[in-house]
């Protein structure tokens, strides 16, 4: 998944 | 999406209201410190991509700058009560006995298995995601053996509880829309929400029905 990884939440 | 919102508000009011009972009161009763320093940890691994300066967005820094400062502040005002009200303070001391190193070894295994890439970065960001679902059994702990809150504390504990439970419909909003599924955020935010549900179920019962919370 390309979202892996990507901590755009808190 | 409206359930993010709703969650990180939840999470902001939750902060603001266990300040305000810190600050108003004096008194630290029936605060637990230990998921308090629990959550000082959270913060300061999960946010440290501050220092790698790639930013999503300045409502996200600002957040989490928000969310280090306030939890190490309501430590600072925590340990300040111990010359304050130091009746209040060794009577909290007294009823935190929840042992930590339960939590904190087996988040620290977890992150170990369960991360998205074997690098410190995320490593940190994955003991701390297992570390937040767990952070709050020494308060529920503590809630537990005295069996009894104020209203202002179980407040705080619902408003801190229903963040977590909020971003559940908002991750299943991101796989319909963006095709995005966390798995290890899903399922720590499940078992978060799980921890939860016994609190959720008497302070529906009770508080919200004005009755003050009491265990049965």
């Amino acid at each position: 998944n390309e979202n892996k990884g990507t901590h755009d939440e808190l | 999406n409206i359930f993010r919102i709703l969650a990180d508000l939840s999470h902001l009011a939750s902060i603001v209201i266990l300040l305000e009972t810190i600050r108003k009161a004096r008194q630290i009763d029936g605060i637990s410190l230990k998921t308090q320093i629990l959550y000082v940890l959270v913060f300061c691994t999960r946010y440290l991509d501050l220092l790698t300066f790639r930013w999503t967005s300045l409502y996200n820094t600002l957040m989490k700058f928000f969310f280090i400062g306030t939890s190490v502040y309501v430590v600072k005002l925590m340990q300040d009560c111990k010359l304050t009200n130091p009746v209040s303070y060794k009577d909290m001391m007294f009823r935190d006995t929840f042992q930590i190193k339960y939590l904190l070894g087996p988040c620290a295994l977890l992150a170990l298995v369960f991360n998205y890439k074997f690098t410190v970065l995320e490593l940190c960001w994955s003991f701390s995601i297992w570390l937040e679902s767990v952070a709050i059994l020494p308060q529920l702990f503590m809630l537990s053996r005295s069996g009894k809150a104020s209203t202002l504390t179980t407040h705080y504990i619902f408003a801190l509880g229903l963040y977590r439970a909020l971003y559940i419909p908002n991750w299943i909003w991101r796989y319909y829309s963006e095709n995005r599924l966390e798995k290890l955020s899903i399922f720590t935010g499940l078992l978060q929400t799980a921890l939860y549900s016994d609190f959720f179920y008497i302070y529906y019962r009770k508080v919200m029905k004005g009755r003050g919370f009491e265990l049965p």
